[in-house]
């Protein structure tokens, strides 16, 4: 038996958000340890890996692990029927259910809206991402200010190139109608520590990437103030986003483009 | 040029 219950139905909402335009379709492996989904995109170059830990919700049992193979554009209806302030109840017999449920709760007491959502076979493979990763180069800055250099830069172009030096951090863009260059410094001045921009190097880097992904990764804006970006030379780019202090994560990797 | 590279070039299967 499967059962969580998590008081902000609207964590969930923003968190399939942040995923769904960049894969279709994933496991949601449950264990004691909490919900956590891995999934690629079609074309294998960029990786989002969610976790929601079993302390971040009100109730969390999980009595066998078990993975809930789900159509995300289907989660994603079911989720738009959730009231801003629900809670929602996610329930599975053990493996080999066929589908899940999800109630949602009006903060009163007074709705309560359960649906049944049908579950997939899905054959996920796995990819092992190395926790041991050394970043030469971490920007970390608030996600509006992330989401807002992202769409502003790919309307001029399709690939971007990010460089940190001692001058800070520079995202470089070019397309047809010309080139773009746009550079930010650390401020860790800033009154809010979710507004301050803070650049750490430890060797000057420079990689690039493809536009369209980043624009994916910055859906997950809404769930979180900060941003962490973190890059080497010739490794997959990591974008975080913590979700609350203890809730969980949803971390995107891209592989970098590779001057031949 | 520029070539996008995989994942799975970086990431193994575990």
């Amino acid at each position: 038996m499967f059962e969580a219950r998590m008081a902000q139905a609207s964590t969930l909402k923003k968190v399939l958000e942040a995923v769904k335009d960049m894969v279709s379709e994933g496991n949601f492996d449950c264990s004691e340890e909490g919900i956590c989904l891995q999934a690629m995109d079609v074309a294998h170059v960029s990786l989002v890996n969610v976790l929601l830990r079993a302390q971040g919700f009100e109730m969390f049992r999980c009595d066998r692990n078990l993975a809930l193979g789900i159509q995300l554009a289907n989660l994603s209806k079911v989720l738009n029927c959730a009231g801003k302030d629900d809670a929602v109840t996610v329930k599975a017999e053990d493996e080999g259910a066929d589908t899940a449920e999800f109630m949602f709760e009006s903060s009163k007491g007074d709705r309560i809206t359960t649906f049944e959502l049908t579950l997939m076979d899905i054959d996920s493979e796995h990819l092992g991402v190395p926790e041991d990763t050394t970043y030469t180069a971490v920007i970390k800055m608030p996600s509006t200010e992330f989401r807002r250099i992202i769409s502003d830069l790919s309307t001029i172009g399709d690939t971007v190139t990010i460089e940190v030096s001692k001058d800070g951090a520079s995202f470089q863009v070019s397309g047809d109608i010309g080139k773009g260059n746009l550079c930010i410094q650390s401020n860790t001045a800033a009154d809010k520590p979710s507004e301050r921009v803070e650049i750490t190097m430890e060797e000057p880097t420079k990689q690039t990437y493809a536009m369209r992904y980043l624009s994916f990764f910055t859906k997950a804006a809404p769930l979180s103030d900060t941003v962490t970006i973190s890059l080497s030379p010739d490794v997959p780019l990591v974008v975080e986003f913590n979700i609350g202090e203890e809730v969980g994560y949803v971390k995107y990797y891209l592989a970098p483009k590779i001057t031949e | 040029g520029s070539k996008q590279t995989l994942l799975s070039r970086f990431f193994g299967a575990p």
